[in-house]
């Protein structure tokens, strides 16, 4: 499970992928 | 008879309003830019509650754009937007939190944040267990899948980049290294949206008092 590309990732650049981190949503109508 | 109406008018000032101006030279924002962001705020802040003053479900709501559950992450990035800890993001809070994820703004104010945020029990340290928590809590929240052993695995690869004495906890000494050899993990701190929002939001944008 996972792909490579993921388990290339440090933890925090992991952690930045969360939806819930893009604050872009507080801007869309 | 006559009606009240409940939608955010133009004249009425949230409770908290601050000038655009005074904002502004304390932002990497314009004036221009405030007073967008100040319609920005308007209709998030009557969004649920009508009171002028941004609440956590409001939060969730437009960041998910549906009621969900409690998110870890967004009830952090609340917490720290919600500088006064009064449990609402007043509009001064909701313009200098947001000015942190300005492209322009300065990488060591976004390390800071990305700190605060990451620093789950505000001891002042990133420690392991809340790194674990925070990778598990993104598995939680995304269609990612990993192992428990690719979790644990991913953690301690981090900690040997970002712990460089040991001590199983990252400081924010050794935290502004990291980023500084990884600027990819504030790769969430910056937000594009925000570089010219009069021009990429023109209906925020209302006729403003002065110029830039």
């Amino acid at each position: 499970p996972g792909d490579k590309s993921t388990h290339q990732m440090n933890a925090f650049q992991l952690i930045g992928m969360a939806s819930s981190l893009d604050l872009s949503g507080l801007f869309e109508e | 008879m006559g009606c009240v109406s409940s939608s955010p008018g133009r004249s009425r000032r949230a409770p908290g309003y601050e000038d655009p101006a005074v904002l502004a030279s304390q932002t990497s924002f314009t004036v221009n830019e405030v007073e967008a962001l100040y319609e920005l705020y308007k209709k998030l802040s009557y969004s649920i509650f009508k009171d002028g003053l941004i609440h956590k479900e409001e939060f969730q709501l437009a960041l998910f754009r549906t009621s969900k559950g409690p998110s870890l992450f967004a009830d952090r990035v609340f917490d720290l937007f919600d500088l006064k800890r009064n449990g609402v993001i007043e509009f001064g809070e909701f313009v200098r939190s947001l000015s942190i994820f300005h492209p322009k703004a300065p990488e060591s104010d976004k390390a800071a944040f990305a700190f605060k945020l990451y620093d789950l029990r505000g001891t002042g340290y990133i420690e392991k267990e809340e790194l674990r928590e925070l990778v598990v809590a993104l598995l939680d929240e995304s269609d990612l899948c990993l192992s428990d052993s690719a979790v644990e695995e991913i953690v301690d690869n981090t900690f040997s980049q970002a712990d460089s004495n040991g001590d199983d906890r990252i400081d924010p000494k050794e935290w502004e290294e990291f980023v500084k050899k990884n600027p990819a993990s504030l790769r969430n701190m910056s937000l594009p949206y925000l570089q010219d929002i009069t021009t990429a939001f023109p209906s925020f944008v209302m006729h403003s008092e002065v110029d830039d």
